[in-house]
């Protein structure tokens, strides 16, 4: 079982070499990333023996490679629950649509926002979301609602047949084991860092 | 040296505890998060001996701990970088306001953001952003803006003295050793998820 941090480093590999030369060293990547050459290396031996020790990876075939482990080599329909300040910036983005991912389904469940289009997306109620997710065979979707309503919308979109979820509200989901979940706690994230602040002018 | 996943941890049982009554379990804790009381009990025991075995911690007292433990029990001004789609979400946003932390100062480089106001805070040149930053003597920075403009914006808010950076843009920063960088990566995010999702489909 990959370390899901190695995964991580994959994708920001992946996004690395999209604009490579044609032959990239582990050293190169390095250099690019931040990250140890032996680091890199050993995330991408987990997956297949790439490269010539010496001469460095085909950027070519490492992409290909690359997108097929990540599951990029393909588009992705994702259900955006919440048009609200968050979702609509999701939705904005460019970054999201170049690796294949596009929010073609939009919920919320304000009246003056249903039957709204946003960026040529119709929003709909979630009252219809369980269907409309089972009729396009969605199983990816994003949270982007209030902390209250994210346990009962991750609910909705597990019985309408979700089984991987980025969630940006800042509540605790309980999700069974076959669902993929993936919380993003922005506030977390600052609390991180105003402990790391705290620390240093301690010592 | 406390890794970063604990403090991670203690922020969130730190947002649990606002809502929580006099006393709270390790067991209603994991029952909350979804975490095993075990890991709850030993993140808590990295800052001091709280609680008491049997009986559970007082809350009053556990907030106030956590909260010294984060830095979070003093306010925060935090410099923005890049007042578009995901920045005006970001000032927009309560949660970050609820534990102190401020964006009280926004730049721009678009001449027809620059003078403006969002949220009632004025909207500056990033050219006066070291001279900004130093007389107010702020530390902690969000950077919003495309990633090509990533390392310069970095580099200008190092000079201005941030020691501690939030990352949204996709791409590789360097800081140095004293400074603190998290970054956060959606499209990355995402493809975990394709990965996973992938993965399960195959097996
Ligand atoms: N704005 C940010 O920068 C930011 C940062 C970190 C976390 N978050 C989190 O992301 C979420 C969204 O934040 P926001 O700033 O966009 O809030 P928002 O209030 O602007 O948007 C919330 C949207 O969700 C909709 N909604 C509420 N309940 C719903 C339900 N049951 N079903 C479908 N739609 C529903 C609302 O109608 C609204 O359109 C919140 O949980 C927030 O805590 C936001
Ligand atoms: N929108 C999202 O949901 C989302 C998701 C993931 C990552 N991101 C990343 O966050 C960043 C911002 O995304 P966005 O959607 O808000 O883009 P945007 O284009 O709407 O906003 C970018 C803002 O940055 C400003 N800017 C550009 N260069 C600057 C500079 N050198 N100094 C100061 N300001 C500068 C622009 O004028 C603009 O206001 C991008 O790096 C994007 O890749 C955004």
């Amino acid at each position: 079982k990959i370390p899901s941090d190695a995964i991580k480093r994959i994708g920001l590999y992946y996004r690395i070499i999209m604009d490579a030369q044609e032959v990239i060293s582990s050293e190169q990547l390095s250099e690019l990333t931040g990250l140890g050459a032996a680091q890199i290396r050993k995330d991408l031996t987990y997956f297949g023996q790439f490269g010539t020790p010496g001469k460095g990876y085909k950027v070519d075939q490492l992409k290909k490679e690359l997108a097929q482990i990540l599951g990029i080599n393909r588009p992705w329909d994702v259900a955006l629950v919440g048009i609200g300040n968050l979702g609509k910036a999701l939705v904005s983005y460019q970054g999201f649509k170049n690796q294949g991912f596009q929010m073609s389904l939009i919920f919320d469940n304000n009246p003056s926002k249903i039957g709204q289009e946003y960026q040529g997306v119709p929003i709909r109620s979630t009252a219809e979301l369980g269907e409309a997710l089972k009729t396009k065979n969605i199983q990816m979707a994003v949270i982007a609602v209030p902390a209250e309503e994210g346990p009962s919308v991750a609910n909705q979109l597990i019985e309408g047949g979700i089984k991987a979820i980025l969630n940006f509200a800042p509540c605790c989901l309980k999700v069974p084991k076959n669902v993929k979940l993936i919380n993003i706690d922005m506030a977390i994230e600052f609390s991180r860092l105003s402990y790391y602040l705290t620390q240093a002018t301690e010592h």
